[in-house]
């Protein structure tokens, strides 16, 4: 029996709205440890890696490990249904065929269940290393989201090139070219959520498709803040904790000179 | 420029 309960549901309809662009189909593996999902998109050029910890929901049970293949754009279209300040929680059997999923409305007026046949997912697990990367960029998920949809109009490729100094967004297409270049907040600078700060020990500068971090953008309700962590001639991560539950990592792989 | 694939950068278990 698999169980479990989210009273703020309006956070699962936005991690599969962070998900479903990037990923049709996958896996989420249910554990003792909580829910964790990876999965390629279809040109495998990048990986989404989805980790909610069992804490982090109001009732969790997992009397046996499960995984739970779906087919994230039905699931989507499933969640379209709850409310957002419904109560949502998820029910499997042990050897599942189906996900139930239970809305509930805050004043318990109105309660709503709804089956979603489950698939068979076949998938290749990459199995990705336990990195200490050069550079980790944290700065506001929304001045990334920014700056990813303003480039995107002027070209395909960004190049990252973190410093010390800053963290400076480059692209060049057939109309012109741009740069954008984000510094490094200094302690006084108000909130801890609106700071940019990076934390490096070489330089590091990496060409990735702007289509795809437009992709992981679609995290950016998920929370206020998103990190980059990049090395030299490795994919880079773009990571968004959620508060209190767990996080959504992209890894995307960079374009690298023929 | 070629977009490499995540496969190159990790293995698959």
């Amino acid at each position: 029996m698999f169980e479990a309960r989210l009273t703020e549901g309006s956070l699962l309809k936005k991690i599969i709205e962070a998900i479903k662009d990037l990923v049709q189909e996958a896996n989420v593996d249910c554990s003792e440890e909580g829910l964790t999902m990876q999965a390629m998109d279809a040109s495998h050029v990048s990986l989404c890696s989805l980790n909610m910890r069992h804490g982090g929901f109001d009732h969790y049970r997992c009397d046996r490990s499960i995984s739970l293949g779906l087919n994230l754009a039905n699931l989507g279209k499933i969640l379209k249904c709850a409310g957002n300040d419904d109560v949502v929680t998820l029910k499997a059997e042990d050897e599942p065929d189906t996900l139930t999923l239970m809305f509930e409305s805050p004043n318990q007026e109105r309660i709503s269940d709804f089956e979603l046949k489950l698939m068979d997912i076949e998938t290749e697990h990459l199995g990705i290393p336990n990195e200490e990367y050069k550079c980790t960029i944290s700065m506001p998920s929304g001045e990334f989201q920014r700056i990813v949809r303003d480039l995107a109009v002027i070209g395909e490729t960004c190049i990252i090139t973190c410093t010390k100094e800053g963290v400076k967004f480059s692209v060049s297409g057939d109309l012109g070219n741009g740069n954008v270049t984000v510094r490094q907040s200094s302690a006084a600078d108000g909130d801890e959520k609106d700071q940019v700060k990076i934390q490096m020990e070489e330089p590091v500068t990496l060409n990735f498709a702007l289509r795809y971090l437009g992709f992981f953008t679609k995290a950016t309700p998920l929370g206020s803040t998103v990190k980059l962590h990049m090395s030299p001639d490795v994919p880079i991560v773009v990571e968004y904790p959620i508060d209190g539950i767990g996080s959504i990592s992209y890894f995307l792989a960079p374009k690298i000179d023929e | 420029m070629t977009q490499s694939k995540l496969s190159a950068f990790f293995r698959s278990s």
